[in-house]
């Protein structure tokens, strides 16, 4: 379970934002352009998504615009692993043109990344965890050949 | 290749015909059902052909997807993307305005479901423009802009207000 | 302007439905899959566009599945010219495998039947007057060739 | 063949512009509004090339199309298809479910540009599943499905009714 999350300069975010009380059912309100799928690609982007997947954006576009220190740009997110009942720190930070991952404050390569969170039950790689906004119109629109491609994907 | 096309396709077939089942079950006696259904086009090489989705909305006869209204495809659509993320299970689902083509009926068929699934070990955190989706949450994170356009948060424990007759009375059927 | 619809055995209408009290700006309204988008349905079909403009169908898909008679489905339209103020009934019925067009209860080709509205102010070649649900969330998504083609096809 | 183009580039340009500025104008002071550009890519065969559509909401700073939030899309979209229509008149307009994306400022922005707009030589008929918008009309057609699925409709005048304080606001500015 999301506990809670950490963002630093990370596209609408300025400066740094703790954004808490994420409990078994929670929702992201707001006006139009205020920033709620920006969470929703703060989580993805610290779970170690391509930036490319993130709107089609470069890293350098998920930086806060007018951000004072172009290279301090993170997100964190506090994760309670239910079985062992503990909260692990994850982090992806972006310096200069690359990603630093973080799993409880140890710098790791992607691969270990990937791995340690798949021992915490979170997969990555499936990107099975989120539904992007459109992503239901667009499914409805597909056609057998599609349908088949997202099954082969999954599996 | 085909195995695992094969195990992916079952399992996900399985899914996609409870989870719609459940999904599109009226809130109103008689709580009729509408059931979908995944096909292989070719059984020999699976993975190069394609899968045909068929739904039948609840009291509707059979009519192909894009002869549906626009809220019958979307319910569809969401039931198949709940229906892959079944077959890997995942602590969390972070979901962005999917009930977007809803209409009132459907957004409070959606709360059933999510309130059904949602517990310690699937939570589940929905950005929506409907307040008749959000008020049934447990928290709300929300979210504006400052006079210089950059986002601001603020976050609200819902569970400290009790819940309206109407919503328990949802769950319980 | 649009006053009143008749409406027969054409898609989720069963028997003759008149819809009247169209004003300047009127809303139709309903449930999911209740009839609104055949609504549509019915006045684009009415004046002229083609029966695989309407969700990709056949015309045979166009006629309610359980007409007692599969030859009767019609859409009349009665229109408002507001320069002479007089009330045109606009009609197009099915019968058999074609359509057949009328104005003012005469029976015309189709050329006639789009020269003939044309000089009511009506373009049924121009596509303009509708937009289709999920119309907006695809421009949204396309790029600038497709804006492009969007504006040959209206000059 | 570019003349044509060109005579329609032009005219939908400038219609662009201006509605785009009109539909996304503030409803409260300083009334800050957004703009919306049309450029060719290629000024000598110009339909070979693309169109590049770009626009910026109000007070905020240039960014490409797909980096704007879904409701700004869907807002610059409509913008668009308005602009198309504004090329050649017609008598009507009929739109389906072309709010499902915004919120309640745009739905009333929406509103205001389409009551200014709308008279007896340009009527609107408007599908929608917000009553933040449908509230606003002068007669409400209302549908629903007996209980043979076929679909019965239901006419309502409100102009029998008088106007809220608030909606007669909204016109006002
Ligand atoms: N690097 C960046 N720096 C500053 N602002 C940015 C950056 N990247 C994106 N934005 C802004 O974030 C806004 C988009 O936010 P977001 O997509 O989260 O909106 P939303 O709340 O989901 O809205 P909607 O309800 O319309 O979907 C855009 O207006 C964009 O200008
Ligand atoms: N030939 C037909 N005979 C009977 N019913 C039909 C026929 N063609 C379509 N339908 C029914 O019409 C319904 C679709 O109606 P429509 O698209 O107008 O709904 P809607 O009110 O626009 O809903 P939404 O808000 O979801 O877009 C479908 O459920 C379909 O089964
Ligand atoms: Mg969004
Ligand atoms: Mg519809």
């Amino acid at each position: 379970m999301i506990i809670s999350l950490e963002i630093k300069d990370f596209k609408s975010y300025k400066g740094i934002h703790n954004i808490s009380l994420f409990k078994e059912f929670s929702c992201v309100i707001g006006p139009n352009g205020s920033g709620k799928s920006n969470i929703l690609d703060a989580i993805i982007f610290v779970l170690g998504q391509k930036a490319s997947a993130i709107r089609g954006s470069r890293l350098s576009e998920l930086v806060y615009f007018g951000a004072a220190d172009k290279t301090n740009t993170y997100v964190k997110l506090n994760f309670l692993h239910q079985i062992s009942g503990k909260i692990y720190p994850i982090m992806r930070k972006i310096v200069n043109t690359e990603s630093h991952y973080y799993l409880d404050d140890r710098l790791l390569s992607y691969k270990q990344f990937a791995t340690e969170l798949a021992e915490l039950g979170i997969n990555i790689a499936s990107k099975n965890f989120f539904i992007l906004q459109g992503d239901v119109e667009s499914i409805a629109m597909q056609n057998p050949k599609q349908i088949a491609d997202h099954i082969e994907k999954v599996s | 290749r085909k195995s695992l096309f094969m195990k992916a396709f079952k399992k996900i077939s399985k899914n996609l015909t409870s989870i719609y089942s459940e999904l599109t079950r009226e809130l109103e006696p008689p709580f009729h059902r509408g059931s979908a259904h995944l096909a292989l086009e070719d059984n020999v090489t699976p993975f190069n052909a394609g899968v045909k989705f068929t739904v039948i909305p609840p009291n509707k006869r059979f009519q192909e997807m894009d002869q549906l209204s626009g809220g019958e495809k979307s319910v569809a659509a969401l039931a198949f993307l709940f229906s892959l993320q079944g077959f890997k299970s995942t602590p969390f689902l972070i979901l962005d305005e999917i009930d977007a083509a809803f209409d009132s009926v459907n957004v409070l068929k959606l709360v059933r479901y999510v309130k059904h699934k949602a517990n310690r070990n699937l939570q589940f955190i929905v950005i929506s423009l409907k307040e008749l989706f959000y008020v049934h949450s447990d928290s709300l994170i929300g979210i504006c802009r400052e006079r210089d356009s950059t986002s601001a948060s603020f976050s609200l424990d819902l569970q400290q207000f009790t819940e309206s007759k109407e919503a328990e009375q949802l769950l319980v059927q």
